[in-house]
């Protein structure tokens, strides 16, 4: 199983559509600072159901909705969907191709889809469990972060051994 | 359960020392358990010892060796339970030239296991990769990514054009 | 002592506003006093709007934007208040190449009041500095320095050397 | 007035006595990682007083004396020296050249020195008072610590803005 797509949209810098194609083997993500990479890393931890806004750097929930510039306005929804290929013999699901999506309105209503089909949070948390992929595991390193790997408090340190075992 | 633990632990621990003295060339690793009871409960410490020093506690370690610690632990914990995918935010910028070269070669090898997305400004690590997408503002603001996902050979070559 | 210290803040507050809009070529830097009664004792609130971007608080700013937005208000502080030296280890990590070069000639224009001493991996850095240093380890755990002093042309192309 | 001289002797990774003389402008220190550049940053942090080991990334104050390695055995002392020329309008005690040594031994004693008569931690603070340099100041930036300049709780701003003043 490999990642195959990411796409945003309304999602932070993201206002219009953009997606993100990938390949197995290595694949660098590249531009000036502020352009928008780390935020491209922060919808994929978004995605998997993050609750808390700061390991997303913002104040509250809502910061992660694209929210103006000077040439456009706001707008009323984020969305992100990250694809996952050969999967079938890994998720619980038995797909080829299975899409997570997630979707957070103004309003604060927020939704959770995978194949398209409306779902709960811990569906999505259950469908990863087990794989190294979730809110909780080392998958994803933030920028100027990489301390945290080695001096994280000892439980937490314990929740990845956990989580591998 | 506590067998299950335990005997991945120890596979962790002695994987993290292998690899951090292909990233070292020597020295060695520790991750150990606190002493306090049941091997469920307690927490975890880690030092390294890079090659003819003495082993010290991590927060004494440079910015640079502090990377390819966390790379070391990183890659073990992946070796004994392989992860799809792997995302890293600019993991090669406190690290030198020839630290890099060593980071890219033993993602080289893992990468046939686990899927690599790196943010990078380091010409080196933009050469070896596979394919390559850059991210733009062109309207102030407002995000766009293009695929500039040219065979490795032109890869090289645009990727020092656009610096 | 309210005076002066209002004084102060409201030049250093000026002053780091007109910083930022040369290094980021536009937008706005905003500092101001919390609302807390009496002005000695209340905190203190920064928050950044690059060129075309909305005003945000500072946690929402990239990394390279972060680092930018140090520096202004450091150099702020030392255009209000000089110091006579200033040592920065590995400032440049988090910016690209075209930041760099902003940040560089802004400290050139600081050069004739504050002396900087810069730890740095990039080249661009140390091909700007006058005098240049190399901390080397040839018998492990043991540092020495060696001096690169030559004139400005010849450390360019060494540095490119010891790369 | 500016920093001419900067001498280690025993502190962390330097056991020989180093030095680097420095001249008005700006002076690059480059080197591979781990070889023992942020340490200089240390010293000239230690030797202005610091007292919390943590900011010198030790556990307690002697971390700073080398400890040894392989090949060399450990000292029982650290002592760096800082020196600063065309003092004479800058600094209260009227000399062109003024020097600031701090030492400190196993046992745990510690000693300071302006231009080697010994004096205590009070004066080398008050000889700096409002030059900007000192424990507090802004002049020295750490090691990837960037973000403290901006997000520090908001009396630790106002304590710069303060020393301006
Ligand atoms: N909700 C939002 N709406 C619009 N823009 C946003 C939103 N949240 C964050 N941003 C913008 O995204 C930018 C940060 O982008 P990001 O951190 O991805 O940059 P980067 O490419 O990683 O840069 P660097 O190389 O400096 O790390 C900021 O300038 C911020 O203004
Ligand atoms: N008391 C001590 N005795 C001996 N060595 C020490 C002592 N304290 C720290 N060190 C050594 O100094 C090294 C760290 O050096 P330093 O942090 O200056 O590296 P650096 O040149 O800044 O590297 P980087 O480019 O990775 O940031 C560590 O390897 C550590 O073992
Ligand atoms: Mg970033
Ligand atoms: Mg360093």
């Amino acid at each position: 199983m490999y990642l195959k797509r990411i796409e945003m949209v309304g999602f932070k810098s993201f206002a219009e559509k953009m997606g993100v194609e990938l390949e197995r083997g290595l694949t660098a993500i590249v531009g000036p600072n502020g352009c928008g990479k780390s935020n491209v890393a922060d919808a994929l931890r978004w995605v998997f159901g993050e609750q808390n806004p700061r390991l997303l750097r913002g104040a509250q929930m809502e910061d992660v909705i694209f929210n103006g510039t000077d040439q456009r306005k706001a707008v009323g929804r984020a969305e992100v969907s990250a694809t996952f290929v050969e999967a079938e013999g890994v998720l619980p699901l038995g797909y080829h191709e299975v899409t997570i999506t997630r979707r957070l309105f103004r309003s604060g209503e927020s939704q959770y889809l995978i194949n398209q089909n409306p779902c709960l949070l811990r569906d999505v948390r259950e469908l990863f469990m087990g794989t190294g992929i979730g809110t909780n595991a080392y998958f994803l390193l933030e920028q100027g972060k990489i301390d945290l790997v080695l001096s994280a408090k000892p439980e937490d340190r314990r929740a990845v051994f956990e989580e591998a075992a | 359960i506590r067998e299950l633990f335990v005997g991945t632990f120890e596979k962790i621990r002695d994987t993290f020392n292998e690899i951090y003295r292909r990233l070292f060339g020597g020295g060695r690793a520790v991750v150990e358990l606190l002493e306090d009871g049941d091997v469920l409960e307690c927490g975890i410490n880690i030092s390294a010892q890079p090659p003819g020093k003495k082993l010290q506690a991590i927060s004494l370690l440079s910015g640079g060796e502090k990377t390819l610690t966390a790379v070391s632990l990183l890659l073990a914990i992946f070796k004994v339970r392989p992860s799809p995918f792997c995302f890293m935010d600019e993991m090669d910028a406190a690290l030198d030239e020839s630290n890099i070269m060593r980071f890219l070669s033993l993602l080289d090898e893992f990468k046939s296991q686990t899927q690599f997305i790196l943010i990078t400004h380091n010409k080196r690590t933009i050469s070896v990769a596979d394919v390559i997408y850059g991210v733009t503002m062109e309207d102030s603001g407002i995000s766009k990514i293009v695929s500039i996902r040219l065979p490795k050979e032109e890869a090289k070559s645009e990727a020092v054009v656009a610096g």
